[in-house]
């Protein structure tokens, strides 16, 4: 059965996007297909795969929309092993589009019953809220990855993003779970971060063998260093294998991506 | 007359509330009169002054919801010569609450006409959005400064946060002007840096002697580098001169402030 993974984190610009395209593209490389969907209006995901919004004819926005659709005629392919259903500007107005229509949490997941049973992995980039397009992205996943930097200010919203999941979960989504924290744009040598994440693995520790979503949570390795060529490629319109393949951003997208097929094997 | 500056960026996690509280009270250091107004409900820049949102009798929510009240009456002191118009969790609401009220926009301009002359400077630490409550902050600002990172994807935003400054320039505030940007959380030593940051001020450059609000703007210097100083001192409830006064981070936001109250007193 498929992998379904929204990486989600309601504070912006913390390596969200940046996750879900290498990773994907990770995933792929290794010959597993794979589906990001790109579900943030500013479609950064879709330019950083050098996909031009604008000259889209169909997108998410169609797939959210009109549910009778067949969503497959808004996928495009990305990369070998990599398709994207990708993001345009009309995106924007989703959130209010969608609001008091019928099923309106719900038309991902059920677009997926369509598409995703072709794909071993499906990567979702959420945009920085906890608004109806996060939602329908809870909704279709079966597992939550939280992207954050280890600063003290960015503990300060896990409580919140927390509260979301186990909201989605009771209400709507029984099997979703939080698999863990991915640890992005980290400062690896400084004693601050190292505070931050014993922090982190404290809580989650706690969290073990109770009821919530995010028991059995875990903080992923390796983190991401904070690399140049991880800003530097989305300019390119190319993820970071294809720009600099032996950056340290390449290499610790390539061993996360490397460790989660090596996880569903083992399953 | 003071001079009232709005931080902003819908943008998240690009420095605003780090830039708000340090230069808020660099500028303080120097003896001028400050009010740092925190108009965010995650409330990061008064958590960064060691103030508790939850123990907050009033804050920035009862000024703009109880507009015939004393506005005085919710400023706390925040340091020698640094006031602060604190936020907390109920402000959330607030985007909500305003939507439809009697002068929703103008509730923290008019509670500036009491506020406001005492001051030198009023700094208005911004959400990542372009809700009310930013609209509230450029209402009441005559100034825009715009922090952000200098990296291809927040390129993507600035269109359509200058559109935002210009609609409410039109509509609401014609005195508002964008004084510039905030280079922040800088690489200054990558090529990538180097190129965003000339292709910014290109496009400035293309804007003067125009009508746009930002015509003058101009890229702020120094940039403020990366330092993980930064990300500690909020953990302490401490601006970073307190927490290590001869740090990258404390250099570059000193001389920032002090370029800014130099700028004031050429004018
Ligand atoms: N490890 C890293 N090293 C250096 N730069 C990075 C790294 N990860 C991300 N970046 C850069 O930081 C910025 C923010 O990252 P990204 O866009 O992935 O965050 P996000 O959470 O998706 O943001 P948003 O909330 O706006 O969707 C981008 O300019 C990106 O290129
Ligand atoms: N120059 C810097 N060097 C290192 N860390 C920094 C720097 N500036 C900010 N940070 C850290 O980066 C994170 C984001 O910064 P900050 O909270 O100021 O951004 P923001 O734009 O106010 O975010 P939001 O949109 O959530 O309000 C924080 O953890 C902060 O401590
Ligand atoms: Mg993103
Ligand atoms: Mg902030």
């Amino acid at each position: 059965r498929g992998r379904r993974i929204a990486l989600m984190n309601q504070k912006g610009g913390v390596g969200k996007t940046t996750a879900a395209v290498n990773l994907a593209a990770g995933i792929a490389e290794q010959g597993r297909r794979t589906l990001l969907i790109d579900l943030d209006p500013q479609a950064h995901a879709t330019l950083h795969l050098g996909i031009d919004p604008g000259a889209l004819e169909r997108s998410v926005y169609d797939v959210l929309l009109d549910p009778d659709d067949d969503p497959r005629a808004s996928v495009v392919e990305g990369r070998p092993f990599l398709d994207v259903l990708p993001a345009e500007v009309d995106l924007a107005g989703a959130e209010t589009e969608l609001a008091g229509m019928e099923g309106a949490q719900r038309r991902l997941a059920r677009a997926l019953e369509t598409l995703g049973p072709k794909y071993e992995f499906v990567l979702m980039d959420c945009p920085p809220s906890l608004g109806m397009l996060t939602i329908n992205a809870l909704s279709a996943a079966r597992e939550v990855m939280i992207p954050m930097q280890a600063h003290f200010l960015a503990l300060q919203g896990v409580g919140k993003l927390l509260e979301t999941v186990s909201l989605v979960a009771q209400r709507v989504n029984p099997v979703l779970r939080v698999m863990g924290v991915l640890l992005s744009m980290h400062d690896e040598n400084t004693n601050h971060a190292r505070e931050v994440v014993a922090d982190l693995e404290a809580f989650l520790e706690s969290a073990e063998g109770g009821e919530a979503p995010w028991s059995g949570a875990k903080v992923y390795r390796p983190a991401i260093r904070r690399n140049i060529k991880l800003a530097e490629c989305p300019s390119f319109g190319k993820t970071v294998f294809e720009y600099a393949p032996w950056a340290p951003g390449a290499l610790d997208f390539r061993k996360l991506a490397e460790g989660l097929v090596a996880e569903s094997d083992a399953r």
